[in-house]
């Protein structure tokens, strides 16, 4: 599993199903930079 | 043509899962198609470890194999022709009738794009080869270019116009070939590449939606799979901060307005073509209205406010209007929209704003202003296909 699955979802998991617990900060912030890296790669494949 | 792994984690699809369930989504995981044994058939082995630990799981889910296999040769070199791939979908097809958790699953595809020459002549003979394994045939559309695509392309009857040559096209073909199957838009939305900066995620890209919409229910097409909810580029539903767009607030609507019966529906005294006229029975589960009442959604694309009177009949019922607006300097440009003349927007993380109704008298006119869209729900109308 990756870091975020580690940090978030393995602890994650005991909630149940749709327990609603807030992403942790450190792994929400991780997602959030690697996002305009990660549009600027999927929006290149989508129009080529 | 060169491409590295990528590694989807049981945990990733565990989230996945989850996301989809706890939306009261269902999930449809399309399967990679060019995973290819050395005779061109697809080599399934890759998929069997996702399906053994879906299966462990007791996943609930559908299965699609390929995207765009008309563009397969253009994106990686390998070119697999319709009957093969229908080949492929019955190897799936079989595969999941091994596991007793897919038993029932739904198997949908090709995935084709927008109907042209090759693309047909893919669509036919994947259908003749594997048309009867598939429980839906799915299909995309956009209407324009993201990179060229203009205010006026988006503002366009006629560019509205050319979805109904594309829905015949597709239509024609599964008629000859799998005649009753249903037909789905697998992916779709307003421009490909990623969508039209500065006009997808705006007011105005609400024409190009809600007419999909209506003509899609109109013409037989009864699920519509929006490109995208979240993710790259400017035609998502929410933005990067989870931010709801116009395009969200209107789906919203027409979720909670819309029922799944469309009747038929006329218009005199303007042109068809710009004043977009569409009638269904009112969504029964919506605990406001009743049986019997219908919802009307109109599409204005003249210039100047359009009044539209009910016929007759309709005269003395009361109407709910849901009209929506551009909020904002930036007019049909703006990415904010005000129902019924309140801007919407989230109350906080998690809830929803109320969709406030405009009570309107009877024998009210209903007026429309220049470009603008919106819903109007007559009660006690007691149209008989909606009781």
């Amino acid at each position: 599993s990756t870091l975020e699955d580690r940090d978030f979802w393995e602890s994650q998991v005991n909630q149940g199903i749709c327990g609603v617990r807030s992403i942790p900060t450190a792994v929400e912030e991780l997602l959030l930079s690697q996002w305009p890296i990660q549009e600027k790669i999927l929006l290149k494949e989508q129009y080529w | 043509k060169k491409y590295k792994n990528t590694t989807i984690t049981k945990s990733t699809v565990d989230i996945l899962y989850s996301f989809a369930k706890c939306s009261k989504l269902d999930l449809i995981f399309g399967l990679n198609a060019l995973l290819r044994k050395r005779g061109l058939q697809w080599d399934s082995s890759n998929a069997q470890l996702l399906l053994d630990y879906c299966a462990s799981q007791h996943y609930n889910m559908s299965w699609e194999l390929g995207n765009e296999p008309n563009s397969f040769r253009k994106k990686s070199g390998i070119y697999i022709d319709g009957s093969q791939l229908g080949q492929d979908f019955i190897h799936l097809y079989h595969l999941l009738r091994n596991y007793s958790s897919f038993k029932n699953s739904k198997l949908y595809g090709p995935d084709v794009g927008q109907p042209r020459k090759n693309t047909q002549k893919l669509l036919k003979s994947f259908l003749k080869s594997g048309g009867k394994v598939i429980d839906s045939v799915t299909w995309h559309h956009y209407y324009v270019n993201g990179r060229h695509a203009t205010r006026e392309d988006f503002l366009s009857p006629e560019v509205l116009e050319t979805f109904i040559t594309a829905v015949k096209d597709v239509l024609q073909i599964v008629d000859g070939t799998v005649p009753g199957k249903k037909v789905w838009l697998g992916e779709t939305s307003s421009a490909y590449g990623g969508g039209a900066p500065r006009l997808s995620n705006t007011y105005v890209a609400g024409f190009m939606w809600l007419d999909k919409l209506g003509l899609s229910a109109r013409m037989g097409i009864d699920v519509v799979m929006r490109q995208v909810f979240y993710g790259a580029g400017t035609y998502h539903l929410v933005d990067a901060n989870f931010e709801p767009l116009p395009d969200y607030w209107l789906s919203l609507l027409y979720k909670k307005l819309v029922g799944t019966k469309v009747l038929k529906v006329g218009l005199k005294g303007a042109d068809p073509k710009k004043l977009r006229v569409y009638l269904h029975c009112t969504n029964n589960h919506n605990p406001m209205y009743k049986e019997g009442d219908v919802t009307l959604f109109l599409l204005n694309l003249y210039n100047v406010t359009k009044h539209v009177q009910l016929p007759h009949n309709l005269y003395n019922k009361h109407i709910d209007e849901y009209l929506l607006l551009p909020h904002g300097e930036q007019h049909i440009l703006s990415r904010s929209v005000q129902l019924n003349g309140h801007v919407l927007r989230m109350v906080d993380n998690k809830t929803l704003p109320a969709l406030t109704k405009k009570p309107l008298s009877p024998g009210s006119t209903l007026g429309l202003p220049a470009f603008s869209y919106g819903f109007y729900v007559i009660k006690n109308a007691k149209a008989i296909a909606c009781i």
